[in-house]
Formats: C-alpha cells, sequence, structure tokens
C-alpha cells in the first residue's frame, strides 16, 4: 500500500554529497504498525517527510494507495496530507499563537468537521492524554513533553489513514510514555490506521508488526514480529 | 554550594493557580553529579531555568557559591551565567543563522577566549560528540539528535562551573546516549563541574552521585548512589 522504490535524498554542500537517504526500498501494507530505528543521523526524519511529501526524492518513487506521491503538484501533495495524513513531528510543530486545544482543533478544520463536533474530539483527545486540565495553554505554557502530547493529539485527531510519528515519546517519562503507547496502540488496531513511527526506546516497540533499522540512509534489516 | 530553600514558582490562569514549583529544599555540593527525575509536567524544566535564573521565583531563595541567584538584578544574573553556567536546554534553543561552529564558539566568546583559541576549543568538543564532519551545518540541515548535541557542546565549551541539562539525550539512539554520558562524566569529573541533568531515561543515571525524584512540583525523595 506504501510502496518505496530505490530512494535518495541528497544534500549538496560545497563539494561534499550528504546521501541522508542511500537507496531505500520499501513495502509498508493498510492497518500495519512499523517502528523504524537507527542512530541519530541515519536518515529517519527524512524517510519519514519524504513519505508525507514534504520533501522530494532525488531518484526513486513513492506511491501511496496507488499514487505517485513524489510526482504530485504541491498543491494535490498538501491536499494529499490534509485528508490522509497526520503527522508528529520530532519538534512538535505547535502554533505558538493557539492554546492546545485551538492547535488541535485546527488539524480538524480541513477534514470538514463542523465546529461544535471539532471541539468535542478535541478535548477528548487531549483528555486520552492527560491534557484534560490543559486545553487553554499555549505551547509556552506547557512542558517538553506535553508539547509533545498536543503535538500527538493534532496527528490522531479525525483518524487521518496514515500516521508518521518521529519520535512520539523522547520527551515523555517512561510511564506516560507507555501510556501514550497503549492509547496510540488502541486507535491505530481499532482504526486500521497505518502507523510508521521513529522511535529510539525498544521498549515502546512491543506492538509493532515490523522493525526497520537503518544505518547511513539504508535500511540495514526487518524484522517481523511473530503473530500472537 | 547550591542552597535551595522552600521554593515556590506559581502561575495564574485565570482564577486556577498552577503550582509548577511546591515547595522544594534542596542542597548540592561543588562537583556533584545529580539527575533529576519524575513524570512529565512535575517541575523539571521550571526548577532548572530557577536555578539558572532564567526565571525569578514566587517564593523561597536561591543560593549558588554564596550568592543569592534569585536577588540578582537583571544584567548581574546575565553576567554570572555566562561566566558560570552552561546550559543544555529541553529545545536545544540553538541560534537559526549560526552553524554548529558558530553556534559553540559563541558561547566561548563571553568568557574571554581568543579567537583562535575559541575555534580549537569548539572544533574538539564536536569532534567528541561525533560531530567532526558537520561543523558547517546550520540547526535546519542537522538532524533532532545532531542538534541536541550541538546544544550539549555548548554547553560545555569553556569548562563553566555549573552544567544545568535539561534532557540531554532524549533524542539520542541508546549507543550514542551512552557515548555522550561517558564524555559528560568524564569532562564533569576532570573539571569537578557540578551537573544537574534532567533525564527520563534511567540507563542515562549510572553516574550520577545522587538522583532527586520530582512529582507535583516537589522532591518526592532523593536516591544517594553507594560510593565505589
Ligand atoms: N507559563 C506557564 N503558565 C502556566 N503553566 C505553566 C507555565 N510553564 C509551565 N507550566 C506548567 O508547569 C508544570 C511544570 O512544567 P515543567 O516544564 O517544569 O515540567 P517538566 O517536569 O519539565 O515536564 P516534561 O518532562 O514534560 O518536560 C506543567 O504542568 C506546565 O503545564
Ligand atoms: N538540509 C540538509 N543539508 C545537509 N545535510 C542534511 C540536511 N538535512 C539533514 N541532513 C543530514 O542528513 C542526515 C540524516 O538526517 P535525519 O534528520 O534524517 O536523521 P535522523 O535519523 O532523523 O537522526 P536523529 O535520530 O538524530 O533525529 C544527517 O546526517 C543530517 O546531518
Ligand atoms: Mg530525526
Ligand atoms: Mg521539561
Amino acid at each position: 500500500w506504501i510502496k518505496v522504490e530505490d530512494l535518495y535524498k541528497i544534500y549538496r554542500m560545497g563539494d561534499t554529497a550528504i546521501h541522508a537517504l542511500d537507496g531505500v526500498d520499501l513495502n509498508i501494507d493498510q492497518g500495519e504498525m512499523v517502528c523504524l530505528l537507527g542512530p541519530s543521523g541515519s536518515g529517519k526524519s527524512t524517510l519519514l517527510n519524504l513519505l508525507a511529501g514534504l520533501e522530494r526524492p532525488d531518484r526513486g518513487s513513492i506511491e501511496i494507495g496507488g499514487i505517485r506521491i513524489d510526482k504530485l503538484k504541491e498543491a494535490d501533495v498538501t491536499r494529499f496530507r490534509s485528508l490522509n495524513v497526520g503527522f508528529v513531528f520530532q519538534s512538535y510543530n505547535l502554533i505558538n499563537t493557539l492554546d492546545a486545544l485551538e492547535n488541535v482543533t485546527l488539524g480538524l478544520t480541513f477534514k470538514g468537521y463542523r465546529s461544535t463536533e471539532r471541539e468535542k474530539l478535541a478535548k477528548e483527545i487531549l483528555e486520552h492524554v492527560g491534557l484534560g486540565d490543559r486545553l487553554h495553554h499555549k505551547p509556552n505554557q506547557l512542558s517538553g513533553g506535553q508539547q509533545q502530547r498536543v503535538s500527538i493529539a493534532r496527528a490522531f485527531a479525525g483518524n487521518p489513514k496514515i500516521i508518521f510519528a518521529d519520535e512520539p515519546t523522547g520527551n515523555l517519562d517512561t510511564h506516560t510514555s507507555l501510556e501514550v503507547m497503549d492509547l496510540i496502540t488502541q486507535m491505530i488496531r481499532d482504526k486500521n490506521q497505518t502507523l510508521i513511527m521513529v522511535t529510539h526506546d525498544e521498549e515502546m516497540t512491543t506492538n509493532a508488526d515490523r522493525l526497520l533499522h537503518m544505518r547511513d540512509g539504508k535500511i540495514e534489516r526487518s524484522h517481523t514480529r511473530a503473530a500472537p
């Protein structure tokens, strides 16, 4: 369903070329939960950004549900993303002038929900990540891990078909991380969403169907979890 | 050497009051390595910010080396920090228009190093955190974990007496995290620096002299490691 072939992303700096992605092949089924691991700088965020159409590859192809993401015009990629993709960024990317509730309802606006419905859904998911008493705090009135949870809530609200999560528990203590992972797993399984999650914490990978290990811009190995 | 008495930080929002710090008492010796743990939102970043004089308490006192940090004028706090404190921020706070090398040499400017010396020291410490081939990358040309390591290098360059590190390995894979922790420990012990480090990862606390656990704005318990 997500098909990546021979993918390259190369940054040129002066006369050096950095192969952030150095030939990636990948196949992910709809409804699959995949964890992406690997050392700092190995290309995980770059792969996620290309899959979400936030950046263009230098070589290779990306197909999602039959659509060549890498060949779409900018406006069409943006539209595809707003209808189908939730993204949890490594540095959250919240809007600083909006509070937690508004940051989450904003994502729902583009999905066609009525305003009363949006507020109700947004409140619900913020409560599920433990932020029911932080709805009207702006990002600079929230702790790092609270901002991260708003970013998660925003990505999941409206149940997009695909979720890309870039280290969603990096700033959370173990207890809160496991609670968030249980919630994420439950939502994904319940709605048959496809999840690609970058993490440095092997403890967060227990529910994944497959683990992909990256190194130097390539997928070094793939490890399928035995079916229960 | 660091003496905190009855410390409170209270945020008022409408008619609610949030006790980010709710009565903290603390004593840290010079040369001590302390790890601060606790759930998301428990007050760790707030405590670090107050100790570094980045924010003012609402009640209580903070004394470092005999100086009442909470009573200093703004210009004097800034001067104290530039001479004595290195800070690794939870969201790195790098300067986006400067590359990795410039971000680190900037911190050294205020400590009175000559420019040739600054560049040499900065290069050295960036190599030690594995970024020798990323010196001229700006923050947006670096991965999350690479930005975090620039932030660490900047805090440690110039060997300040005190280092406050807010989740310095949150975006690093385990292998890189352990390498960074070894380096940090070595530098701290070598120069008898005082370190207060927030972390969610108990694996990073093995070299600490003491662990402090926070909950709801208070230090819930303190756990001293047996001397080797
Ligand atoms: N400016 C502010 N206004 C209102 N509340 C605030 C403000 N800044 C912080 N808070 C609240 O104070 C509490 C402590 O925040 P702090 O950033 O110290 O937590 P933390 O322990 O560092 O959490 P994390 O592990 O998620 O980084 C949080 O509940 C947060 O919502
Ligand atoms: N705009 C750019 N220009 C030059 N190099 C870049 C640029 N963006 C990323 N890189 C490099 O590409 C490599 C991969 O970056 P990426 O952000 O994908 O790593 P990552 O696996 O997400 O790392 P981390 O775990 O630290 O977040 C890094 O070595 C980085 O320095
Ligand atoms: Mg990354
Ligand atoms: Mg914090």
